[in-house]
């Protein structure tokens, strides 16, 4: 892995005992190569390898007789710290709270919220789904089939609702009927669609939820810095859900998205079954990420 | 890269991040800029846009580099639809369907993902909106069962086209893979005198992964093209010119929105200049 590759870097240029600054530029295309082929964006990998200089230099880690080990443990060190903290529970104050998923299209929200809706009422908690897809195909009918299988209740949309009059519903009904969760599904869109931008800003000031999550694919390259920032900067995330990590993708968008939307990774998903949800893991995505 | 008008290496470093940041990956990215470079004499003092077509020309080159078959080949035609979870697939099936319906072609399609939810549902929606007929079966079906049912039913109403829908898989999954492989002979073996071909239906917006669900997939149920969805989104998927390169798979076609009519030909000149910006 990239261990090897910096290995034969210091061992063609170390000479005598120092690294040369030819060493450490060539030691520093082979890192920023791995994060490219790892989907990282340009842009992130530029200041990161930026930053890995800087705490090379600054050390006396390239005199090292385990050089090559040394800066890998420095590109590792700084990608967990930006890859934050570990996911933990989701934060649920509010009666009911508001679990609020969006998204691109296809990203894997519908699955998410019955994986989501599955764990709350594992801990104890009464869930209530809402189907908000009221554009794709099927939706109200797929998340009502997804809500089955977990023994979570569905509610969907009345004849020519829009989202926004189901969610003032949906806070009063979940109330009176006791549900203390609410997980909404939301229809997939583009960043770059201002009126369903809009349409979930509206929805959120509405629902004022207490868990805001961005569901976003683990296989996106390098447009996750373009998605992921734009729904950052309009939207009041609380969080990120990274899907399909059961898949090779090395991960990359993980630290992009990390870097430009500001919220932390809370959970990946890894399986289209309700069981497939954990909890995010900031050693392994960086792990995952050096390949 | 502003109003440069010669090459120092700023200029191809940035040409090379252009191409990087279009998902083209950093290997056929450094090529490209590479064979810049040697013509850079020719571009001195030049103006920028011209330096631009010649990377949107060599762009195209290496695109064409996998011929393209004719997006409806005469006679009749069997199209499976493959590919990762959530990627387009069924709404793409829709879409090929009017598209092909529009030409004037007799279409059936075939609901094959029987495993996830409602995925029957949402093609038989669609197939309603365009007034196509369907043929499925109840979820959990083999769908090695459906397709088989689906070109003896095409054969006997007459149909041209059969498209068929299957379930996304991951391409690490092998059972996955191998059950695709099976629905594939059986429609080898069941449509003997039609026209077939496996399209694969890739995300605009994934990356360098999506080299590996081409090798992947291709290795299980030889691909004959790519479908490449959302792309009206901003994602520019440029490593179908990577695939195009070391696969020889040729991009058909581009999905451009989620309506019916949202499906375009693939014209690799123009796509190469979008790519190059
Ligand atoms: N392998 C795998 N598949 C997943 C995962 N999460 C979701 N999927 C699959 O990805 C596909 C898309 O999932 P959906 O839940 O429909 O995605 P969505 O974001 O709701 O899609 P839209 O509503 O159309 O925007 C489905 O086939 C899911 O089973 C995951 O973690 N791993
Ligand atoms: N913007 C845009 N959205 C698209 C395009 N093609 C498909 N979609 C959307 O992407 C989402 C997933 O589409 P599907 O057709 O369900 O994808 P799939 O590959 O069949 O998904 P699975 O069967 O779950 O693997 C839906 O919300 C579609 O409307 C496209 O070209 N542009
Ligand atoms: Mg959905
Ligand atoms: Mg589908």
């Amino acid at each position: 892995g990239l261990q090897d590759r910096l290995q034969g870097v210091f061992k063609r240029l170390k000479g005598e005992g120092r690294v040369s600054e030819e060493a450490l530029q060539a030691a520093l295309r082979e890192i920023r190569l791995a994060l490219l082929e790892a989907d990282v964006n340009f842009r992130v990998v530029k200041s990161f390898v930026a930053r890995v200089r800087e705490r090379s230099i600054g050390s006396d880690v390239l005199e090292s007789l385990t050089a090559a080990q040394q800066v890998v443990k420095i590109v590792k060190d700084e990608l967990v710290g930006i890859l934050g903290e570990p996911g933990g529970d989701l934060r649920l104050t509010g009666h009911p709270s508001v679990v609020l998923l969006c998204g691109l299209q296809g990203s894997g929200k519908t699955t998410t919220a019955g994986k989501l809706a599955k764990k709350l009422r594992e801990s104890g908690r009464q869930p209530l789904l809402v189907a908000a897809d009221l554009q794709r195909a099927a939706a109200v009918e797929q998340l009502r089939q997804v809500g089955a299988g977990v023994g979570v209740p569905v509610l969907g949309p009345d004849d020519g609702e829009t989202a926004v009059d189901l969610a003032t519903r949906v806070s009063r009904e979940a109330r009176e009927r006791g549900y203390d969760v609410v997980v909404f599904d939301t229809a997939g869109r583009l960043h770059i669609d201002e009126a369903l931008m809009d349409e979930i800003a509206v929805l959120a000031k509405s629902l004022d939820p207490t868990e805001f999550l961005f569901v976003a694919d683990a296989m996106t390259g390098q447009d996750a810095v373009k998605s992921a920032g734009a729904f950052g900067k309009l939207l009041p995330l609380t969080g990120v859900i990274l899907t399909k990590l059961d898949g090779d993708s090395r991960g990359g968008a993980a630290l992009s998205i990390r870097s430009v939307a500001e919220v932390p990774i809370r959970f990946v998903g890894v399986g289209e079954k309700p069981d497939d949800l954990e909890v995010f893991d900031p050693e392994r995505m960086a792990s995952r990420i050096l390949g | 890269i502003a109003d440069r008008a010669f090459l120092d290496e700023e200029t191809l470093e940035s040409l090379e991040e252009g191409l990087i940041a279009a998902d083209l990956g950093v290997e056929t990215s450094q090529e490209l800029v590479e064979s810049v470079r040697k013509e850079a004499k020719r571009f001195e003092g030049g103006d920028l846009s011209r330096l631009r077509d010649h990377l949107a020309d060599r762009v195209a080159v290496l695109l064409l580099d996998a011929p393209q078959p004719p997006a409806r080949p005469a006679g009749r035609l069997v199209t499976l639809l493959v590919g990762v979870n959530g990627v387009g697939k069924t709404t793409s099936a829709a879409k090929l369907a009017a598209w092909h319906q529009r030409h004037g072609d007799r279409v059936l399609l075939a609901a094959g993902d029987t495993f996830r939810a409602a995925a029957t549902e949402q093609l038989e929606l669609w197939a309603d909106r365009l007034d196509i007929d369907v043929v499925k079966q109840k979820a959990g079906a083999d769908p090695a069962a459906v397709v088989y049912d689906a070109l003896q039913a095409g054969a006997a109403r007459s149909a041209d086209h059969v498209i068929v829908d299957t379930a996304g898989r991951l391409h690490n999954r092998q059972g996955l893979m191998a059950e695709l492989a099976k629905i594939k002979r059986v429609i080898e073996r069941t449509a003997a005198g039609w026209k077939k071909r496996t399209l694969l239906v890739l995300d605009a917006t994934t990356g360098q992964n999506a080299i590996s669900q081409a090798r992947e997939f291709t290795r299980h149920v030889a691909v004959d093209g790519i479908l490449l969805a959302k792309v009206d989104g901003t994602a520019k998927g440029g490593v179908t010119v990577a695939i195009a390169r070391e696969l020889r798979i040729p991009v058909m076609f581009l999905g451009v929105g989620e309506g019916a009519e949202d499906l375009v030909e693939f014209r690799p000149r123009e796509f190469a200049e979008a790519l190059v910006g």
